[in-house]
């Protein structure tokens, strides 16, 4: 069946997230919020982290104003692990 | 404002810089201007100093680079990220590489390359982001004009943390990021813009919403990139739908996000004498279309029908106004006019022709 749009966009939000956080937040990309035991949701705490810097409300969630934070061009962070 | 992680800085001060390659959106020349002046931002305030070297291994290593270009962090493409530096070190430590599919240019049109070089050059030397938004080091691109550019006193502070200060008799000081309950905070200009209260501070302006309970910081260039810092007075004329804004001896006309064509013009044009030299303060009545200049211990009227002045002005302020001494800023909203005097705020009710409240400036702001 076609995907609802807005099941296609919550798609397209979750992956413009999760994009941004292992850019920007070192969000493991193997991250599986889903086996994790319930209290830990990696990509929920990246989430609160960027929330708290920019001072947007930490919310855990990816709202309006998280989401336009992120749509923001910036400065990319490399990878200086290796 | 941040260190890098473990705090890696240079050793040395006097540090070398090569320029790898070019980009073919900007006159090479441009680019090399953009670089110099970036290096100098930072060399301003610290001891370190920066040789240009051609043919061998610097320090710093500038080039544009195109997505995956080896260093594990490929680029995305034009917006989203458009650089990155590596921290002090050997071999790519120092490094900057910029996304050669950015609109690079040397004003305000895509990304301006001093702007972003010297954010990245921060890092090269060992700071990472600030979450001051009025920072150079805040992650997100803003733009300001290069030639109004002032390096933002968290940065200062931050480098000269590292490095310490420069060898200058005179150390240069930088802007301070307005913060709304700041209750030292005071204001270049004010003006009303379609419901909203747009309050004017250097580079920036406080944008007050009357439904939202917060208020939002911005840079007036994200709005009006062609408009310089530093707006003296502003005024809305809510029937023209159109906000003017004095800046020393010019004005501008605003409608929504656009400048009107043909501006700034001189405020002569508006009957100011030529002994005129700027505007304080100023506030329209929507009620009578009378338009009130505040310059010193005077004041003008300028009748928006007639679109001239009044005669019988200027007039002392003190004589219709009260003892509201020197005029920072002046708006009208539902039937008061409000008047900012350094951290001081005067509720002015125009049919009793008296003050009837006195604030402090950042009554506004829900603190």
């Amino acid at each position: 069946f076609p995907v609802a749009p807005e099941a296609e966009d919550e798609g397209k939000t979750l992956q413009l997230v999760e994009s941004y956080l292992q850019n920007f937040y070192n969000l493991q990309r193997d991250h599986q919020p889903l086996l994790r035991n319930k209290g830990e949701n990696p990509l929920a705490e990246k989430l609160k982290e960027m929330q708290a810097f920019f001072g947007l409300e930490v919310t855990g969630k990816p709202n309006p104003d998280t989401l336009e934070m992120m749509k923001k061009p910036r400065c990319g962070i490399p990878d200086v692990e290796q | 404002y941040v260190f890098t992680t473990g705090n890696p800085k240079w050793e040395r001060k006097n540090l070398t810089y090569r320029i790898l390659n070019y980009t073919p959106k900007m006159r090479q020349a441009d680019v090399d201007e953009a670089i110099r002046k970036a290096l100098s931002v930072w060399s301003n305030v610290t001891p370190l100093t920066f040789q240009k070297v051609e043919d061998k291994e610097a320090d710093i290593m500038i080039s544009f680079a195109y997505r995956d270009h080896r260093d594990n962090s490929p680029f995305d493409g034009p917006n989203g990220q458009l650089a990155h530096a590596f921290q002090p070190g050997d071999g790519i430590g120092g490094d900057v590489h910029l996304d050669e599919e950015e609109a690079w240019s040397k004003n305000g049109r895509g990304y301006n390359l001093f702007i972003v070089i010297a954010h990245e050059l921060g890092h090269s030397l060992g700071l990472s982001h600030s979450n001051d938004p009025g920072a150079l080091m805040y992650p997100t691109y803003s733009y300001t004009d290069p030639k109004e550019f002032l390096l933002p006193q968290d940065d200062i502070d931050g480098i000269q943390a590292i490095y310490g200060q420069s060898d200058a008799a005179l150390q240069p000081t930088g802007p301070i990021t307005p913060r709304a309950c700041d209750p030292k905070l005071t204001f270049d200009a004010i003006a009303t813009l379609r419901g909203e209260i747009i309050f004017f501070k250097g580079r920036y302006m406080l944008r007050k919403h009357p439904a939202r309970a917060e208020t939002e910081l911005n840079f007036i260039s994200l709005f009006w990139p062609k408009l310089p810092s530093g707006i003296q007075a502003a005024y809305e004329n809510v029937e023209r739908d159109e906000v003017l804004l004095f800046k020393e001896n010019k004005y501008w006309i605003l409608k929504g996000y656009d400048i009107a064509p043909g501006y700034p013009k001189k405020i002569h044009h508006l009957g100011f004498p030529k002994t005129v030299k700027r505007v304080n303060a100023a506030y329209s009545d929507e009620t009578t279309g009378k338009t009130y200049f505040f310059i010193a211990d005077r004041y003008w009227r300028y009748d928006e029908n007639k679109k001239s002045m009044d005669h019988g002005y200027p007039r002392k302020i003190v004589s219709d106004f009260g003892k509201i001494g020197r005029v920072d800023a002046a708006f009208q909203k539902d039937g008061y006019v409000y008047f900012f005097h350094g951290t001081t705020q005067f509720q002015f009710d125009p049919r009793a022709k008296r003050i009837v409240r006195q604030m402090k400036s950042i009554s506004w702001f829900n603190c």
